[in-house]
């Protein structure tokens, strides 16, 4: 899912 | 994990550790905003709610802690350290931060990806972070003379963002293609405030002379 997957930014 | 962000992550690291170093080394803070260091807390802690419910690795989660603990120390600094407030100029410091935290607030409340609590923080910090850096930047410009230590700091805070810049474009089209408009558009607002702070920091490196931001 795309807001999940962005997440693993800081 | 690409060259971008761990180049972005570098560098916001190291403005935190440089702004940090002058404070603990030099035992004071004239210069910096402390409503910009304030705004920062609130973006990490809004930021890192999913701190302690979603673990993606250690690097991210070791980076979260250490810039959360880093932006509340800064503040704690500038507000009860002894010696460090008094160097602290609230006169000059006058930015209400009310007027950015409450449009930011709105604005993530309206456009956001999903309407949760999790997901409408995570878009509250992105626009807050936007335009975070605003207080300083009016600082410096009634600053009569920067010192090198505040100038490379805010240098080095905008060109983190830009380097994310590059993170997404290498994500969408090297990664998954996703279209992700709020971290693209508020990071590049982020950066397009710099613009004319990065015109006149490069203009006095080059010309070798001290930083001076037009009033």
């Amino acid at each position: 899912e795309e807001s999940s997957s962005f997440k693993d930014e800081l | 994990m690409n060259a971008f962000r761990l180049a972005g992550d570098m560098t916001h690291l190291l403005s935190i550790i440089l702004l940090l170093h002058k404070i603990r080394a030099m035992k004071s803070c004239a210069g910096i905003s402390l409503r910009t260091q304030e705004l920062y807390v609130i973006v990490f802690v809004t930021r890192y709610v999913d701190l302690s419910m979603k673990y993606y690795s250690f690097y991210n989660s070791i980076m979260k802690i250490v810039f959360l603990g880093t932006s509340i120390s800064i503040v704690w600094y500038m507000r009860y350290h002894k010696v460090v407030k008094q160097t602290y100029n609230k006169d000059v410091d006058t930015f209400r931060h009310i007027f950015l935290i409450l449009p930011c607030f709105v604005l993530a409340l309206l456009i956001n990806r999903a309407f949760t609590v999790i997901e409408v923080l995570w878009t509250f910090s992105l626009y807050l972070e936007a335009v975070a850096i605003l207080p300083q930047l009016v600082l410096l410009q009634r600053s009569r003379n920067i010192d090198n230590l505040t100038g490379n700091y805010v240098f080095l805070l905008g060109a983190y963002r830009a380097f994310y810049l590059l993170n997404w474009i290498y994500r969408f089209f090297i990664e998954n293609h996703q279209v992700r408009w709020i971290p693209w558009l508020s990071g590049l607002l982020q950066t397009a405030i710099y613009a004319d702070f990065f015109y006149y920091y490069i203009k006095s490196w080059k010309n070798r002379e001290k930083l001076k931001l037009p009033a």
